[in-house]
């Protein structure tokens, strides 16, 4: 599903240039559950980014579930986005004068899904991340754990082919991050594939294999179960 | 130094009211070294506001280095804060159109620190945690990572008095969190108390004291070390 080929990227120019990915490439198969570890600014996010359709590679190719993504133009890449990957970014990126619940429809209402189902399944999501009592607070008047699992629920409210998680458990406990790894278990379970970066070893014992990034580059990737 | 009898502090009012703080009471005394844990939502971030004289609790007092902070006007709040305390917030909270450089010397320009020593003490904070390459970058040219551990120069910087963190450390692998382990730790060697929420088994190991906060209330208040 995922097709990563000598991707580079650089921010900036000349000496103050900062080559964040610089020769990346690797093969995701549908199904496989992937965690990507690596030091601070070793790269992890914006790899990430590359492969939600959110920024372009310097060079290299990406191919994602079968389209060459350099080949596709914004609405393209945007419809793809919207409906093939579910996002859960470093800092939530929530809609700060929205709800919880109206958080949680966004992905839907792109989807193009009548509203009353969008209302069942986002509270279906909600509930599953242990957030039923907070639907109506908005972002401000929730805990930074609250507000991450916000982002979660959203992720994966479209039940999508591609998850894409930017450390989805950085700010919860231990009981809080074994509910969103159920949630990700599960959706791995029918099917899809899941990618998350992560520093934690609780989250890291869910998945299927391991990607390690060191300054731009991947420096191991071990498989640890069969997909 | 921190004096806390009997704390409550409710959002909203009637059915809906959030009882965040149902009545926490404890003492800090010099030096120590104290990890707050909890599960999310537990209250642990509405403490630390109210420690760090950003929110007031609906009832109950907080004595902090002998002042009652009920009886300190916002001015005099603002000044105890600038000079006894240094925060690091769960969400950064830096300066967009900032530099990290500039982000760390903010509390020294409130401390009338002059130019030439806040930006040596500014690069050495940031060499701490090892972002000697990226002081000139904005906050949206740094990784999540690199974004906390500017946060955490900042509140480190000016040496306070007392060190509240919350989770300092949610964004970094173990490599940069025992960078930032090591700088708390000197600041405690030194005589400066430290209060941190965390989650992170890692961050506890270097403590003297766990308190468990669960519902807005304390459930356990453990010394591992001794002051
Ligand atoms: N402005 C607000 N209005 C209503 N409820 C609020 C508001 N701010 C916080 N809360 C609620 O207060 C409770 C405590 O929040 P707090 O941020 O202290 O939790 P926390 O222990 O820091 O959680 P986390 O580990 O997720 O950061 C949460 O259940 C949250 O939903
Ligand atoms: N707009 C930018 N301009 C310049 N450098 C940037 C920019 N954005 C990111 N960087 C740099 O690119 C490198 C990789 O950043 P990235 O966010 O991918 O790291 P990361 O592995 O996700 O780190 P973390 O674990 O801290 O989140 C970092 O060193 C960062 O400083
Ligand atoms: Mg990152
Ligand atoms: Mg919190």
């Amino acid at each position: 599903v995922i097709e990563v080929d000598g991707i580079h990227r650089t921010y900036g120019e000349g000496e103050t240039a900062v080559h964040a990915l610089r020769g990346v490439s690797f093969t995701v198969d549908v199904g496989d559950y992937v965690a990507i570890r690596g030091a601070s600014g070793s790269g992890k996010s914006t790899l990430m980014n590359i492969l939600g359709c959110l920024d372009a590679p310097t060079s290299g190719r990406y191919v994602l579930e079968g389209h060459d993504v350099s080949r596709l133009d914004d609405g393209q890449q945007a419809i793809l986005r919207n409906r093939r990957i579910g996002f859960v970014f470093q800092s939530f990126n929530l809609l700060r004068r929205t709800s919880a619940l109206a958080n949680v429809e966004l992905p839907m209402v792109y989807a193009r899904i009548p509203r009353k189902d969008r209302h069942r399944r986002a509270l279906a999501a909600l509930e599953l991340v242990g957030l039923s009592d907070r639907t109506h607070h908005l972002p401000n008047e929730l805990s930074g754990g609250q507000q991450q699992r916000v982002a979660v629920a959203r992720a994966l409210v479209t039940s999508p082919s591609l998850v894409l998680a930017d450390e989805p458990t950085g700010n919860l406990d231990s009981m809080s991050t074994e509910e969103v790894l159920v949630a990700l278990d599960h959706l791995n379970v029918v099917g899809r594939t899941i990618v998350v970066i992560t520093h934690e070893d609780q989250v890291v014992a869910h998945t299927k294999r391991t990607i390690e990034l060191l300054d731009g580059m991947i420096v191991s990737d071990r498989r640890t179960v069969a997909v």
